[in-house]
Parts: structure tokens; sequence; C-alpha cells
């Protein structure tokens, strides 16, 4: 039953999926200009769209063709596990000419992934 | 080539991968990774990296802002689960669905004075010039904060302040001026024109700030060349006699920095006027409040 569900965790992680991904920003060096937040929860998407492409995989009717035509021909690449839904963030920092700006910036957070 | 909002051994990691594609030019690798950290700041809408001087005092009523715009998140990220306020208020939801950036300027402490503007007036100049053009002026509030008069006044004393923002049309060139003139009143080239922007009575025995619409002084200062900014002109009048108040009453608004109070120059930064721009850089994006 352990190898079992190992492997079946494993097949889970490989599939199209949403991964944790925090950007510090002292890591990146931003800590000095930017004076809120800290840092953000950015996530990141990875693993395979290979069939069976499940519901939860957000496809498209175009990536369930692809999926199609690459079972009958090799030379067709796999759909790409991507940012299927983004979210904005806000920032609050100081910008070059010292003036403090609270600003909003889209598309910072992957809410969900999917093969496209 | 750098504009250094990467990190020296992000730079390098970048750098080595940029290999992978120039065939070992370094020239080549350095643009790449220029180009890169171009996009960044683009996509922050910066010309280059921030350096701000270490101690850099950031106004509480921007740290309020950013805390009231994020709402329920900012309150659930630092564990806060009772009542809690701000001590700000943001502007209205209608102004904030239309906008994605807030930015504060602080006045021009070198253009307080004009030549013969009364005591109970203050002139504020921002400079608007590093709002960038590519942005569009939704709204504008001067910020103004008021202590409350904690000395006891006579019985019979009026606690009603007014305070009258006005747009200065028109600067004296000389030096030699000696008169502000109202609205239409274009006599005296030596003279001071201003236009009435907002008025508001004030009760001296609470402390706020109180908020001024200047969006339409701030819309033409950035539209035009030929609409001058020469700031605005704040004055401060007890409403029973149209006077200027006295003593404890004239310190009551901060206008300027007053070296006769136990202020200090860190607490002046927070205490200071702001003008607050809100703008949209054209990106499908708002300052509405955030919820979880």
């Amino acid at each position: 039953n352990a190898k079992k569900k190992n492997r079946s965790r494993k097949r889970r992680r490989r599939n199209c999926q949403r991964y944790g991904l925090y950007v510090d920003f002292e890591t990146v060096g931003w800590h000095t200009w930017i004076l809120a937040p800290h840092g953000y929860e950015a996530h990141y998407c990875e693993g395979r769209c290979q069939y069976p492409l499940s519901e939860h995989m957000n496809t498209t009717n175009h990536a369930i063709v692809q999926t199609l035509m690459g079972s009958v021909k090799s030379d067709v690449p796999k759909a790409c596990c991507v940012p299927t839904e983004l979210d904005a963030i806000s920032m609050l920092y100081l910008n070059e000419y010292d003036l403090v700006v609270l600003k909003t910036y889209q598309e910072m957070v992957v809410k969900a992934c999917g093969c496209r | 080539l750098s504009s250094g909002l990467l990190s020296q051994m992000g730079r390098a990691n970048l750098l080595s991968q940029a290999a992978e594609y120039t065939g070992g030019s370094r020239e080549e690798e350095d643009a790449l990774v220029s180009e890169y950290e171009n996009r960044l700041l683009n996509m922050f809408g910066l010309t280059r990296r921030p350096n701000p001087a270490p101690g850099t005092q950031v106004p509480r009523i921007m740290q309020h802002m950013y805390k009231a715009h994020m709402g329920d998140t900012y309150r659930s990220q630092h564990g806060i689960t009772d009542t809690w306020e701000t001590g700000f208020d943001l502007p209205s939801d209608e102004i904030l669905s239309r906008v994605n950036t807030a930015r504060s300027f602080m006045h021009i402490d070198d253009d307080e004075y004009i030549p013969g503007i009364p005591d109970n007036h203050i002139r504020l100049r921002f400079d608007l010039s590093p709002l960038p053009s590519s942005e569009v002026i939704h709204a504008a509030e001067l910020l103004l904060h008021r202590e409350a008069v904690t000395r006891h006044l006579p019985v019979d004393s009026d606690h009603a302040h007014r305070i009258n923002v006005y747009e200065i049309v028109k600067a004296p060139r000389s030096r030699n001026a000696t008169q502000v003139h109202r609205g239409s009143d274009r006599s005296a080239a030596a003279t001071t024109i201003t236009r009435l922007l907002d008025t508001r009575l004030i009760d001296s025995r609470n402390s706020t700030w109180e908020r001024f619409d200047v969006s339409l002084a701030t819309l033409k200062w950035t539209q035009s060349e030929q609409n001058a900014n020469h700031g605005l002109l704040i004055e401060i009048v007890r409403d029973d006699d149209g006077q200027a108040p006295h003593g404890d009453s004239k310190r009551h608004v901060r206008l300027k920095r007053d070296l006769h109070t136990d202020i200090s120059d860190d607490e002046w930064q927070h205490r200071r006027p702001l003008l607050l721009t809100y703008t949209n850089d054209g990106k499908a994006t708002s300052l509405s409040r955030r919820k979880r």
C-alpha cells in the first residue's frame, strides 16, 4: 500500500499544478525601496500535460486536440503547463524621485494553473 | 549598463544563463541582461533603481493608506483579529475603482513665501514633474493636518476657523509685490491673483486631517505647459470676524515647520501638508479595497 501511495503521490506531483514560491524582496535586494509588503506568495506552475487530461487541469479544447494529435504523431509537443488565472498585488514603495507611491500591479500572483 | 535593479549575484547568474544564447560574447550577454533589467524597470514604471537615503521618512498617511487599501488582507497577514482602525479613510469607491496608483508629494519649503501675502497665508507649491505623462490623473487631494488647541480659551471664544484653499493663477514677477487679489481682479501686474478652490469651516478642538479637492488645479498644471504651476495659497481665518487666528490657534493647522514647538524633524515629515494624486497607467487594476 505504501508503495502504491508513493507512486500515486509522485504521479500527482508530476502533473501540471501550482506550487508555492515566496518572493522575498530582501532576497532580491529590493527591500531598500519597497516598503510594504516584505514579500508575497507568487506561486508557479509546473508539471506534465499529457493524456489523460483530467477536468481539474483547466485544459482548453485546443490542448485536448493537441494531446490527441501527440498520441498519433510523436513529434507533436505536449500542451504546456501555464498560469491560467493571475492576480494583482499592491506595493508601497519609494520611487527614483523619493516619492512614496502606492501602486497595484497586475498579473503578479498565480491563482490557477492549467494545460494550454 | 546595469540599472542596479538586479543584485550582484542575480546579475552574475543571469549572465551565465545568457551565455547559452550568445556564443560567449560578453557584450551580447550584457545586452541581454540589460534588456531584461529594462523590462523589470518598465514593469514597475521606473526609469532607474530607486536609491532612497537611509532613514528616509515615509509619511504615516501613506502607510495608513496602504493598510486601508489592503483591508482584510493586511489584517490576516499580520494576525490582527480585533477591531482595527487605520485612522485614514480611502477616497471614494468611485475614484478608487478608476485608479491604480497613488503618489504623495511634499511641498517645496523654499517656495512657501510670496512677497506681499498676509501673515495668515502660506503658499504650498508641489513639483509635479515626476508624474509620468502616460498616466491619467483622476483626482488630487491636499491634506492638511490640524491639531486640537488644548490651551483653555475664554468661554466666549469661537472655536471655529475657516481654511480657504486657493489656486495661484498668477504669481508676481517681481519681488516688490504688495497685495493678493482675488478672482478676476487683474489690474496690478505685481500682485498675486488667486482663485478659490475649496473652503471649510473647522472646529479647532479636534485633531484630524483635512482633505481638499484640488483635482482641477493639478490637472491644469500637468496637462499644459501654458498653465504654470504657481502652487496653492492657504488662508486660515477665524470665521466670526474674518480675522487671522492668533497664538496657539495659528499653529493649529500644520502648514509649515514651527521651530517654537517641540515637534521633531521626523515627526514633521508625518504631519506636513501632502498632495496626493490618484492616477491610472492604463493597466486593468485598481486601488479598490482588497478582500481576502
